[in-house]
């Protein structure tokens, strides 16, 4: 079962038109292996990115260097599922 | 013995306790609800259609869909409480009743079977199919972007890795082409609602291209109805518009194929969230976000019934 222990889900709103063809550009990296939860769409409109925790680093510092805003939307992606796993199988021993 | 009344809607379940419960339902309501097997997927998974039917023939239809993308369990979760409530409801809340002495509505929960079982077993993430693709590593079509409408348009990609992936050719994927050959071979589907998370918009066509839809007003207006009947209920705000307008341009989705096949009223829902969660939803929120998606599809419904063309 793939794990994402560390990885963050980071909630960008891009500026203008150029900050989304950045984003874009940055989806397309596919080394990075990031995720658009919700994908880069218009200036002002937030965009959700999950990013494996080994690249949080460098992403933060092409948002940052960038003058992309972001915040933190998911702190550690393997902890919600930790948590929903939990549940569901209280629900079902209930 | 099982009944529907034991099953818990407030929390998420694999795909097989879903499929069981699906029969229950069927056992439990005989003479409104039935089964139908339309296809099956890419693994050979039976793609299930509830039909909820008060008998009639050539009856115009409803259809409504859940859990085209794998991972947004919200939305099966919904479809679930909604098929219950379907049938908890007709001869108790008049809109239902009078929608189903007209009209038949037919229910696939799980559109995307294979990759559901997926993210319960090995990537809970997973969102396209499970289909391979000749020549790539990487495994899956975004099923909502495989339709014959705009296919191959801005919004999809021919990235076999991308999470939007529009597959090899239209209808490549069973997932799809089963329903397509559904909704043709029925004949008078007048209204399909795919239901999707997450971002909270009800949205309508066009995402292939930004020319309003023939009939956008009339869709515009719908909207803007249910999603005012949908906050009502938890204050939930909810954006509404054309695809291309309130989000992206996005070519090969299901309600521009609908609607560029006569089916008039084609809606999309995002369901919550905005902003904590993403489509990992806490089961704690399944139930609230089923209740209040109800009155909105319910505005739907009666329009469309109210509506015949």
């Amino acid at each position: 079962e793939k794990l994402f222990v560390g990885d963050q889900v980071l909630r960008v709103t891009a500026r203008d038109e150029e900050q989304i063809a950045l984003l874009r550009v940055l989806g397309e990296r596919t080394e990075l292996q990031l995720d658009f939860w919700r994908h880069p769409a218009r200036p002002g409109l937030p965009a959700d990115l999950q990013v494996p925790f080994p690249c949080l680093q460098e992403v933060k510092t092409f948002l940052e260097s960038n003058n992309i805003s972001y915040s933190v939307m998911i702190e550690d992606v393997q902890e919600l599922l930790d948590e929903e796993k939990k549940t569901m199988n209280k629900s079902r021993r209930t | 013995e099982r009944s529907t009344s034991t099953f818990d809607f407030a929390s998420y379940h694999t795909l097989d306790e879903i499929y069981d419960w699906l029969n229950t339902l069927v056992a439990d309501h005989p003479n409104l609800v039935s089964k139908l097997h339309i296809g099956q997927s890419y693994e050979k998974r039976p793609l299930y259609v509830l039909k909820f039917s008060t008998g009639g023939s050539n009856r115009s239809a409803i259809w409504l869909d859940t859990g085209i993308h794998s991972r947004e369990w919200i939305t099966q979760a919904t479809g679930v409480w909604t098929a219950n409530k379907i049938v908890e409801e007709y001869g108790q809340d008049p809109s239902v009743t009078a929608i189903l002495d007209s009209m038949d509505i037919f229910f696939e929960i799980i559109v995307n079977p294979d990759g559901f079982a997926f993210t319960h077993s090995s990537n809970r993430l997973w969102r396209k199919t499970r289909s391979i693709n000749a020549g790539s590593p990487c495994v899956g079509v975004d099923p909502n972007r495989n339709w014959d409408a705009g296919f191959g348009g801005a919004g999809s990609s021919s990235n076999p890795c991308s999470e939007t992936y529009r597959g090899p050719y239209a209808h490549s994927e069973s997932e799809v082409k089963s329903i397509v050959d559904f909704i043709c071979g029925h004949g008078s589907v007048k209204s399909i609602i795919s239901i999707h998370s997450y971002s909270q918009m009800l949205l309508y066509p066009y995402g292939y291209k930004t020319v309003p839809a023939p009939n956008h007003q009339e869709l515009n207006e719908v909207a803007k109805k249910a999603v005012s009947d949908l906050a009502a209920v938890y204050g939930t705000k909810y954006t509404y518009g054309s695809i291309a307008d309130t989000i992206y341009m996005a070519g090969g989705t299901s309600v521009d194929w609908a609607y560029d096949n006569g089916v008039k009223y084609s809606f999309t829902f995002e369901l919550r969230d905005t902003g904590r969660y993403g489509f990992l939803l806490p089961s704690s929120q399944i139930i609230p976000t089923a209740t209040e998606t109800w009155p909105a599809l319910l505005d739907i419904m009666v329009h469309v019934l109210e509506h015949p063309y």
